[in-house]
């Protein structure tokens, strides 16, 4: 599994944290194994919740959302 | 939510207070902000919302409360630490989970000033998640997750109001004519919020609740007191006093009332029968004057209290009351003895009630519940909208 970049790493726990992965991936040693395709879904769900172009790729405007300051509460919760 | 702008809107989280009249109180102010101005942007945040609901919010200087509000810094005793300035701005729990709010210190906290975070529009927001109301992926709604920088023209957006309605309806006409279905003059002076005592309560084979007091009964709705009540209790049960002991409905959809030594049967509001009857015969093994009865969900057998003992009924068996009841209330770990009432609420819990308080029964650890605030609470608050 290729290393992930820092940018991806706060891209996973902020998705983990906002209800879009699941929790465990806020803690980034959690070691928690997780798919390409896994990742790619919660980015298109977190760009649809967040009104942006649904790409699956962390492009810029998606990795500029997620520094918005914000509500604590997930966006999405079980 | 859709992933096209049509079908982009509110969400709700999935609970809601069953009462509409809630009291909140601010327990730990911020430190770079005038407490005056806290305090009247969080009465602001709050009249957003009962602006366009029934629901009525009151400030408590301290004790019980269904909302408290709180500035905390980092780690603050609730598993999600806050991040330092920016990032998360605050947060706040859903009513199953208390309701209450907090905010994250580390921010600059302002008041009608572009600089820093604008306290009221996230109040409103994270007191929307304290009402029942998840995140809108309505860009333009309050309970959207981003702030959107301080909006001197702030009003709420469609996506919220009808977001807020669907959970507690429109706000109560101010008219002062008597609704029609308001209960003749005597019924006035029948009060459940001064004490909020009961002599006993039940819920009918419908999944009705009611709330029995001397000759007067009121319904429970989801939220709080149905409007029209308190009636007669005989003008709904003909044939059946007042100052009810104790009453339950059983798994054959007829519900038992009971009253010193006599009991009385009914299906629905009518009477079964020639009744009242003596417990002595149709409850063979239970006492006179008991002080409450239910069914219980963890067995589906009957249970009747009296003083510090209980008994329990099971019609099925040979003789329905074993011998080695009565025993000790004491094993209901945490309820007390001489109880007003007992019921096994549609939410499916225990509930027990004594002079104004209650205590919700786990019955998974077969004791009164651990929770914040504490058992016993006031019922008051909790169940009559007091």
């Amino acid at each position: 599994v290729p290393t992930l970049q820092d940018e991806s790493v706060k891209a996973v726990m902020y998705l983990a944290q906002f209800g879009y992965l699941p929790a465990q991936m806020t803690n980034p040693n959690s070691g928690h194994l997780m798919s390409q395709d896994a990742m790619t879904d919660a980015i298109k769900e977190f760009q649809a919740f967040a009104g942006l172009n649904i790409t699956g790729n962390l492009d810029k405007e998606t990795v500029e959302t997620m520094k918005l300051p914000r509500c604590g509460v997930k966006d999405k919760v079980g | 939510f859709g992933i096209d702008a049509r079908s982009k809107r509110y969400a709700l989280q999935g609970t809601r207070w069953r009462v509409k009249n809630l009291t909140y109180k601010i327990s730990k102010y911020p430190r770079n902000l005038p407490k005056a101005d806290v305090d009247m942007e969080i009465s602001k945040a709050f009249n957003i919302w009962s602006g366009i609901t029934p629901l009525t919010f009151t400030k408590k200087k301290s004790g019980p409360v269904h909302i408290e509000v709180r500035f905390e810094n980092g780690e603050h005793g609730d598993g999600d630490p806050f991040d330092g300035p920016g990032g998360t701005l605050a947060h706040a729990f859903f009513p199953v989970y208390g309701g209450d709010a907090h905010f994250d210190d580390a921010e600059r906290w302002t008041v009608n000033s572009y600089r820093g975070t604008n306290l009221f529009q996230v109040a409103a927001h994270e007191f929307g998640h304290s009402l029942g109301l998840s995140h809108s992926d309505v860009r333009a709604a309050l309970m959207a997750p981003f702030y959107r920088g301080y909006d001197p023209t702030f009003e709420l957006n469609d996506d919220d109001v009808d977001a807020i309605q669907a959970l507690y309806g429109l706000p109560k006409k101010t008219n002062n004519k008597p609704t029609p279905t308001e209960a003749p003059g005597e019924e006035e002076d029948a009060e459940l919020c001064n004490d909020a005592t009961v002599d006993t309560l039940f819920n009918s084979a419908e999944g009705v609740t009611y709330a029995f007091k001397g000759l007067h009964y009121w319904k429970l709705t989801e939220d709080s007191i149905a409007s029209g009540y308190p009636r007669l209790i005989s003008k709904s049960w003909p044939g059946l006093p007042g100052n009810i002991d104790a009453a339950f409905t059983y798994k054959n959809g007829r519900t038992y009332f009971f009253k010193g030594t006599q009991y009385w049967r009914y299906t629905g509001k009518k009477m079964d029968g020639d009744y009242p009857k003596q417990i002595s015969e149709g409850f063979t093994g239970i006492p006179n004057n008991i002080n409450a009865a239910m069914v219980w969900g963890g067995n589906g057998k009957i249970y009747f209290y009296k003083g510090s003992k209980f008994w329990r009924y099971d019609p099925t068996s040979k003789p329905p009351v074993k011998n080695s009841y009565p025993k000790d209330i004491s094993n209901w770990e945490g309820v007390p003895n001489d109880l007003d009432a007992a019921l096994h609420y549609t939410n499916g819990y225990t509930y027990f009630f004594k002079k104004g308080s209650y205590y919700r029964f786990n019955d998974r650890t077969f004791s009164v519940d651990v929770a914040d605030p504490p058992f016993p609470r006031p019922a008051g608050y909790w169940w009559f909208g007091c």
